[in-house]
């Protein structure tokens, strides 16, 4: 794992985060709880809540699916190529290329089209930079910076969580038994699998 | 574009769409080593530059497999474990065509990647002991 320079942590008093999503996007109740199943991901390890704000304006963690340049420097590249980015705490923007074909449900590992995204295996790692974390040369952690179209990973390795924890620490909840690495399929280019 | 699953998908961006996405060219660059002058190279260097592992960029940017290039490649391959060769071989044009996070890995020339540790924490360092 790895940190941004610095080491820019969220403060120790603001523990319980607020989220919320650019209105324009108008998203369903399916888009909104995928992101809420990925912040889960982090919270079961780590004494720090996130819970969804109506309120955009004073979300400390704001979402927004956006194209091409979207002003702030890191413009989006169309289909593929980047598909998302994050900033480091305490800044708390997600912005997410709305070019890509992203597939809510859990099911995309039983495709073989190679433009579709799990969004949820793409927030939960943009969630990891939201709270600190750079990225990480495990294969198998979330933290690594590709992933392959038609691939799901979603559970924190060992790699995340370690280096999660050295920053807030441990959830008392946290048994250290959720933290596995499930890539469960990785389709290159060619379709092969890898 | 949001699909509730995968048979939602619409047959025209199915496997047979020709559709380009963002880094399909740089497949034309498999093979590449360092002295080589190929077309368009120089976006390959705009893409290490993104990604943090070319700091500074000339106004002018070349075609050239210049210095740069190759070290900003070995540095890459050290974060993707791949061998760090210095050339853009078919493996390490696989790892680039892959879509990615847009945060760098490389920010303001520090990484705790596998470039930027140790060599001691290579596991395929080899510890010697003279007796």
């Amino acid at each position: 794992y790895s940190y941004f320079p610095g080491t820019p942590r969220w403060p120790s008093n603001r523990r319980d985060l607020t989220y919320g999503f650019v209105p324009e996007n108008q998203l369903t109740d399916d888009v909104k709880q995928v992101f809420a199943n990925a912040f889960g991901k982090w919270s079961q390890v780590i004494p720090m809540t996130f819970n969804l704000s109506d309120d955009y304006t004073s979300a400390d963690i704001k979402i927004g699916f956006f194209s091409g340049d979207h002003g702030d420097g890191e413009p989006f590249d169309g289909v593929l190529g980047t598909l998302a980015h994050a900033f480091s705490p305490p800044s708390g923007r997600f912005h997410l290329d709305s070019a890509e074909n992203w597939v809510i449900s859990s099911d995309i590992t039983t495709s073989t089209l190679s433009s579709a995204v799990d969004l949820e295996s793409v927030a939960v790692h943009e969630i990891g930079h939201l709270l600190g974390l750079g990225h990480s040369s495990v294969e198998d952690a979330i933290m690594y910076p590709t992933i392959s179209s038609g691939t799901r990973k979603v559970e924190l390795a060992g790699d995340d969580v370690e280096g999660i924890q050295a920053l807030y620490g441990s959830n008392p909840n946290y048994n250290g038994t959720t933290a596995t690495s499930v890539q469960q399929r990785e389709t290159s280019d060619s379709g092969a699998y890898s | 574009h949001f699909f509730p699953n995968i048979s939602s998908i619409p047959s025209w961006l199915r496997p047979n769409s020709t559709k380009k996405t963002a880094w399909d060219e740089f497949q034309n660059f498999t093979g590449c080593r360092p002295g080589d002058k190929i077309n368009g190279l120089n976006k390959m260097k705009q893409y290490f530059h993104y990604f943090g592992y070319i700091p500074e960029l000339p106004s002018n940017i070349t075609d050239d497999f210049d210095d740069s290039l190759e070290s900003a490649i070995k540095t890459y391959q050290k974060n993707f474990n791949l061998e760090p060769t210095g050339q853009l071989d078919s493996q390490t044009i696989q790892q680039i065509l892959r879509p990615r996070c847009g945060n760098a890995d490389i920010v303001n020339g520090t990484t705790t990647m596998n470039s930027g540790k140790p060599v001691s924490n290579n596991t395929s360092h080899l510890h010697t002991v003279g007796h």
